[in-house]
């Protein structure tokens, strides 16, 4: 069934513990985009030949479309929800991560955690007169 | 408002959240699907034929995101039937006792995959409606009264039975519980 | 911006045509 795959990626981060970032699965996210393009490609053909004339191939390619948007959800998911983790580890542990975790983030995961921490650092020197680090003091004061 | 007047809505709930990864794994549950017009050169989806075609009258069973999917109001190219843990024999075990039942087994999302069946157009979805809250609101006391008890203990026992979304109530009752213990012996700073 | 920029290059990108953009109502958390 299509779609396995992309399951399989979603299951695995689902398996993932709290605060543990799993490695990035780069063959994982390439074997869906090649299920993706061969969906795509039997619904280009199917739609030729339903313009050639051909009947009843509507329904495979109503059904393909539908393995297209679900690969598509899943991969998106993927990366956001590691994304997510990523962001609540910077205000779990500061703008440095723990080695362990470094390894296990894609080369784009990085790029995006420089980013993240430029802005957040930006925001946070705007608060008050001399700036404030909102991730100190994350429980309320007695 | 009694259960009979609370007028259940199509509602998308909001683990509809397109990043949701409990709702993505929900979503994957199988239905038993009937085949309503000829699919041609997808027959490898179904096991029982070497055929390129599957026929009208096939049965399948369809994972909700495909089944959603193929069978709309607008276009039926499958029909759907509600799976057995939804049925009226079910039902009636819930309706029964609802606490002996191990929802986790038969789940694990038993509520969020019972809301989205009432997407389809079936005679039984009001009656599934009615027996997911009155299940849930049935195992609700229990859940609170052992989540509000089991400090510092091992509470495996407690939610073993329970499913996603009753395991989410049972660590939100747990954290209140360790937060007023915190509070009470002076940890909270 | 930040979170946009990642997921076209990482996937997006690679995907079919009609399917590479993001859908903002579809992906707007409820």
């Amino acid at each position: 069934m299509f779609g396995e795959k992309a399951l399989e990626l979603i299951r695995e981060l689902h398996r993932s513990t709290e605060g543990v970032l799993p490695p990035f699965n780069d063959e994982g996210i390439r074997q869906v985009l090649e299920e993706m393009r061969s969906l795509y490609e039997q619904n280009q053909a199917d739609v030729s030949a339903t313009v050639a004339g051909e009947q009843g191939l509507f329904s495979g390619v109503q059904l393909r479309h539908a393995s297209l948007e679900r690969d598509k959800r899943c991969l998106l998911a993927y990366l956001y929800n590691r994304l997510q983790k990523i962001r609540n580890m910077r205000w779990e542990f500061g703008s440095v991560l723990p080695a362990d975790i470094k390894t296990n983030m894609s080369e784009q995961e990085v790029q995006w955690f420089t980013k993240y921490n430029k802005c957040l650092a930006n925001y946070m020197r705007r608060l008050g007169d001399s700036g404030l680090d909102l991730t100190q003091d994350m429980q309320p004061p007695k | 408002m009694s259960l009979v007047e609370i007028p259940y809505t199509r509602y998308s709930s909001s683990s509809d959240n397109y990043y949701c990864i409990d709702d993505i794994i929900a979503t994957c549950e199988k239905i038993p699907s009937k085949v309503e017009q000829p699919l041609f050169r997808l027959g490898f989806l179904d096991p029982s034929t070497d055929n390129t075609t599957i026929q009208p009258g096939t049965k399948l069973e369809l994972p909700f995101w495909l089944a959603s999917s193929l069978c709309t109001r607008r276009r039926r190219l499958v029909s759907v039937d509600m799976p057995k843990t939804y049925k009226d024999s079910f039902r009636e075990i819930l309706k029964a006792d609802a606490n002996v039942v191990d929802l986790h087994k038969i789940g694990p999302y038993y509520y969020s995959f019972g809301s989205k069946l009432l997407h389809f157009d079936h005679p039984e979805i009001g009656d599934i409606a009615d027996s997911l809250l009155q299940g849930f609101i049935s195992r609700f006391r229990r859940i609170m009264d052992s989540s509000q008890n089991a400090y510092n203990e091992d509470t495996t026992h407690l939610t073993c039975k329970l499913d996603e979304s009753e395991r989410c109530v049972f660590k939100a009752g747990q954290k209140g519980l360790d937060d007023f213990q915190r509070w009470q012996t002076g940890q909270t700073t | 911006e930040n979170l946009e920029t990642h997921l076209k290059n990482v996937t997006l990108r690679h995907m079919p045509r009609n399917l590479q953009s993001i859908d903002k109502d579809k992906t707007a958390p409820r």
